[in-house]
């Protein structure tokens, strides 16, 4: 495991501008928690912003309740908010294929096997 | 474990499978390498299963073909360069599996000697899950847990991802089980440098 407290490493790594959101909780507006709504969003846990519309800075319930399902997801605690180590699991590279396809969580074992879905 | 939404799988029909690896010019790492680690990979599935693969001839039709890409490349699912999104691959029967050719990829013991590399053996072992049928698992250590750390080799499969892909595709009358690991040293996690836990 990487040492907490030291420096980030010297590589490159696209999510790392989340760190900067640690702490940030619903009614809070930071700059990069647009971002964080499109990585949640091509992850599954919130929809496609229309090109009319798109995300905004703002934390807003739908970006709480986003975070809430990735916590549980990942067994962190469901809080809502942005808290150190929902951002570390974050930040962690990953698999591309998404967690929730069309809103229902394949990390749920109890909803996974009963809807249809885009099959990435 | 988890299935994809519909619990989409190979037919009985089709219990051998092929794969070719059809776009390897966007890594360094020699063809004869790469075959050797995907064979390992699929190796590992088949051998909790009824499944078994085999690499395609080249030039013949795969039911599974395994490239390097980097950025957009014309699946709707643009790589993002080092770290972030490694690789993603399609359920069942679509057989597409495609890797970030922008990540440092290291290769056996190589993988623990490198901040930022990604072994790719753990990696393939994740991808041809999904393209087996199963989605990710909420069960940390299990290999379709969706994260990796860097520097780290995770290969083996969990007891979550055996159940998973035997009440799929049923069980190999010779697997031995899932091997013990040991809570202090475990040879499947030799972490140097996670970025993720910066």
């Amino acid at each position: 495991h990487f040492p907490a407290g030291l420096p980030e490493p010297p590589f490159p790594n696209p999510w790392s501008a989340f760190q900067n959101l640690s702490g940030c909780h619903m009614g809070d507006e930071r700059d990069g928690l647009a971002r964080l709504k499109g990585y949640l969003s091509h992850f599954g846990y919130l929809p496609s912003a229309p090109s009319s519309s798109p995300f905004t800075d703002a934390f807003d319930a739908d970006l709480e309740a986003a975070i809430a399902t990735y916590q549980r997801n990942f067994g962190l605690e469901a809080t809502g908010a942005l808290d150190p180590s929902t951002v570390t699991q974050m930040v962690a590279p990953r698999c591309g294929v998404a967690d929730v396809i069309n809103g229902t969580s394949t990390m749920d074992r109890n909803s996974s096997s009963s809807a249809h879905g885009r099959h990435l | 474990y988890t299935y994809f939404p519909g619990g989409p799988m190979w037919p009985p029909f089709r219990r051998d499978l092929t794969y070719a690896l059809t776009a390897t010019s966007a890594t360094s790492i020699d063809r004869a390498t790469l075959s050797a680690v995907f064979a390992r990979a699929f190796a590992r599935w088949s051998d909790a299963t009824t499944l078994r693969f085999a690499e395609a001839a080249p030039g013949a039709d795969a039911d599974i073909t395994i490239g390097f890409y980097a950025g957009d490349h014309g699946d709707g699912e643009g790589f993002d360069g080092p770290l972030g999104t490694l690789a993603h691959a399609f359920s069942p029967t679509d057989g597409r599996f495609h890797l970030d050719a922008a990540e440092a990829w290291t290769v056996g013991d190589s993988a623990s000697s490198s901040s930022g590399a990604v072994d790719l053996e753990s990696v393939a072992v994740h991808e041809i899950g999904h393209l087996l049928g199963l989605g990710h698992s909420s069960v940390q250590g299990s290999i379709m847990y969706p994260t990796i750390r860097t520097g780290t080799r995770k290969v083996e499969l969990e007891t979550d991802d055996v159940q998973g892909i035997q009440s799929l595709y049923g069980t190999n009358p010779d697997f031995k089980g899932v091997a013990p690991t040991s809570p202090s040293t475990s040879s499947r996690e030799t972490d140097s440098s996670a970025a993720a836990d910066s």
